[in-house]
């Protein structure tokens, strides 16, 4: 047994795999830190301890070397965040929690509801709004999306306000129609604004497997993603797949959701978060 | 493809034309790796290959001319079984009003679900009514109300601020002094580790006595669908599951971890946002789908 300090034989090894496999950070990861470990410890005598340590920093620095600088409007102008993501995530609520972060912070910050498709999309981001003291543009149901967000960013400049989150509806990666509306999106924004967008941020559900590894890889492909927000870490799943999307496509975590309350939103933590995927 | 992963197991090790046991377990690791790929949990993933080897060996399958494709049809056999079990096709007694309940995690497609299946329900002669008892996020009410609308089907709509267990008893009263048969509950997404927010669901259902108790989970669960699919059964004994968002590419393992883990049955594919993007689930395509 690994704690008596002997050898990392093959069953240790199988059940190292198999906390990183719970853990959602799929099939090749763990066999690349499963390859690391043996390089690392051969099979001499090693503590859980060890090996514990040595995992979280493997995945800290996985993940720390996909990160970046925060990003800035350009100077004069808002700083534009596009936020995309498959049905259901979290994407509508974890606006309202940005909001509420740049508000309090002293922003000024404008949400656009371009979620013209699913009932009531617009009313959810309006209470948000509401909720974290933000301004509010949204569009009629069935309406174009890029008007909407074209027109939130006009506003935007025309007021002045510091900060612009666009909402759009939650789609599959997979329908490839709708994920030309999101490129529609950004370039109607990037139209109105050189910089914009300055943020696009996929956000991920940490209930789910190894799907997200293929969502990550088709918006960033489609639009060029500079972070994840990773949400639902209150629940009991842990989130692994986002160590596969660093090491495979250099996206960060910017942040992770909580919960769903406005203030059930935190700055992602890498080290902390290694540590929590050990169990 | 496991197919090709399996030409190459049982390419001979000796060269000599003669299988072993070393390619059944090469065989065996390749399937347990298309299902954890697949999200299948490991533990689950761990026993259905246990299941796979007795028949692969009871089956003589190293005897066989064509090794691979007697793997191949083991192993599809034996998931699509896991996976099926007995059919229940999904029937509401005829009489006082009856009462589904719908139950999940957050943004796992409850609301879409009840509309959809309000929508399957009247296709087939009910008279369902759509009740709203998500008092908590924001514009619940609204969503499940702009899409009764849009079938025509009626909508029990709460007060601001009431309790959901309040509103379920009062859609239920409703049904009945207006004469629709079926009451599609509605209910806020939660954490299966949250205590009050699973406690609620016991009174809810205590109060209505629901016919069917229906799990909402995305097909796109991983690993933790195994908890999840557990804490649902031990609290509420749900009589079936509800897969949904299956119209994108994700392989659908967490299916195979509900089934092992549960035993309750799947009723229904959610195949899309739209009202009529509703399929009863189907055991031997969704096995095609996992193993990919
Ligand atoms: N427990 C928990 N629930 C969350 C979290 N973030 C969002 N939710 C819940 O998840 C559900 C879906 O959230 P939405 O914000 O509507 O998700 P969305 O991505 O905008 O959904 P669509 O626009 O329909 O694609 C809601 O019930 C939220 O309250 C989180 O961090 N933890
Ligand atoms: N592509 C696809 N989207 C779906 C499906 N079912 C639901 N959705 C979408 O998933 C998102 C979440 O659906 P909801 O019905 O709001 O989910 P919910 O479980 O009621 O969410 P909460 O009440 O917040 O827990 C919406 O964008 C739906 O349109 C499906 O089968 N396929
Ligand atoms: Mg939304
Ligand atoms: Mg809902």
């Amino acid at each position: 047994a690994l704690d008596r300090g002997t050898g990392l034989d093959s069953a240790a090894l199988d059940s190292i795999e198999e906390t990183l496999i719970a853990a959602d950070l799929g099939v090749e990861t763990a066999m690349h830190l499963i390859a690391g470990l043996r390089e690392r410890f051969g099979s001499g005598a090693t503590t859980e301890d060890e090996v514990r340590e040595f995992l979280a920093l493997e995945i800290e620095r996985a993940l720390q070397a996909a990160e970046t600088e925060g990003v800035q409007g350009e100077p004069g102008a808002p700083l534009v965040v596009m936020v995309a993501g498959v049905n259901g995530v979290g994407k509508t609520t974890t606006i309202g929690k940005l909001s509420r972060l740049h508000v309090d912070e002293g922003r000024s910050v404008i949400l656009a509801a371009a979620d013209t498709f699913r009932a009531a999309a617009t009313e959810q981001l309006s209470i948000w709004a509401d909720r974290s003291d933000a301004h509010f543009v949204g569009g009629q149901l069935g309406g174009d999306a890029a008007a909407v967000a074209y027109d939130a960013l006009d506003a935007a400049i025309a007021r002045s306000a510091d900060v612009l989150i666009v909402d759009t509806a939650g789609r599959l990666h997979t329908q490839k129609n709708l994920m030309q509306e999101l490129v529609k999106v950004k370039r109607v924004l990037g139209k109105r604004l050189p910089s914009a967008p300055n943020e696009l941020l996929l956000v991920i559900d940490a209930n789910t497997g190894q799907n997200a590894l293929s969502q990550a890889r088709m918006f960033d492909e489609a639009l060029g993603l500079t972070g994840l927000v990773l949400t639902k870490l209150d629940g009991t799943a842990r989130g692994g797949i986002v160590v596969a999307i660093a090491r495979e496509l250099a996206i960060p975590v910017r942040f992770v959701g909580t919960g769903e309350a406005i203030d059930d939103i935190e700055p992602f933590d890498s080290s902390e978060f290694a540590k929590g995927l050990l169990g | 493809q496991l197919s090709e992963r399996f030409q190459s197991a049982f390419r001979s090790l000796t060269g000599r034309g003669r299988l072993s046991e070393a390619n059944i377990e090469e065989a065996l690791r390749e399937v347990r790796r298309a299902l954890l790929e697949a999200d299948v949990n490991f533990k689950v993933a761990r026993g259905f290959v246990e299941d796979v080897k007795a028949r692969a060996i009871g089956e003589d399958v190293l005897k066989s001319v064509t090794p691979g494709q007697q793997m191949i049809k083991i192993v599809h056999e034996e998931l699509a079984a896991l996976l099926g079990g007995r059919a229940d096709t999904f029937r509401i007694p005829s009489g006082a009003p009856a009462v589904v309940m719908v139950v999940g995690l957050q943004g796992s497609g409850k609301t879409t679900f009840c509309a959809k299946l309000a929508s399957y329900l009247r296709q087939r002669g009910k008279s369902p009514l759509l009740a709203a008892a998500d008092t908590y996020r924001p514009a619940a009410q609204d969503q499940l109300a702009t899409l009764g609308g849009q079938l025509g089907v009626p909508v029990h709509v709460g007060e601001a601020g009431a309790d959901p267990v309040g509103i379920a008893s009062t859609a239920l009263r409703e049904a009945r002094e207006t004469g629709l048969d079926v009451v599609i509950l509605d209910t806020a997404g939660r954490l299966h580790v949250d205590e009050d927010m699973m406690s609620e669901l016991d009174r809810i259902r205590e109060a209505t006595k629901p016919v069917e108790i229906l799990l909402v989970l995305d097909s796109m669960t991983g690993q933790d669908a195994v908890n999840v699919a557990s804490e649902f059964a031990g609290r509420l004994d749900f009589s079936g599951a509800v897969l949904t968002k299956l119209d994108g590419d994700t392989r659908g393992g967490a299916a195979v971890s509900l089934r092992a883990v549960t035993g309750k049955p799947i009723k229904f594919a959610g195949v899309g946002e739209k009202l009529d993007a509703l399929e009863m689930f189907h055991p031997d395509r969704m096995a095609s789908r996992i193993l990919g």
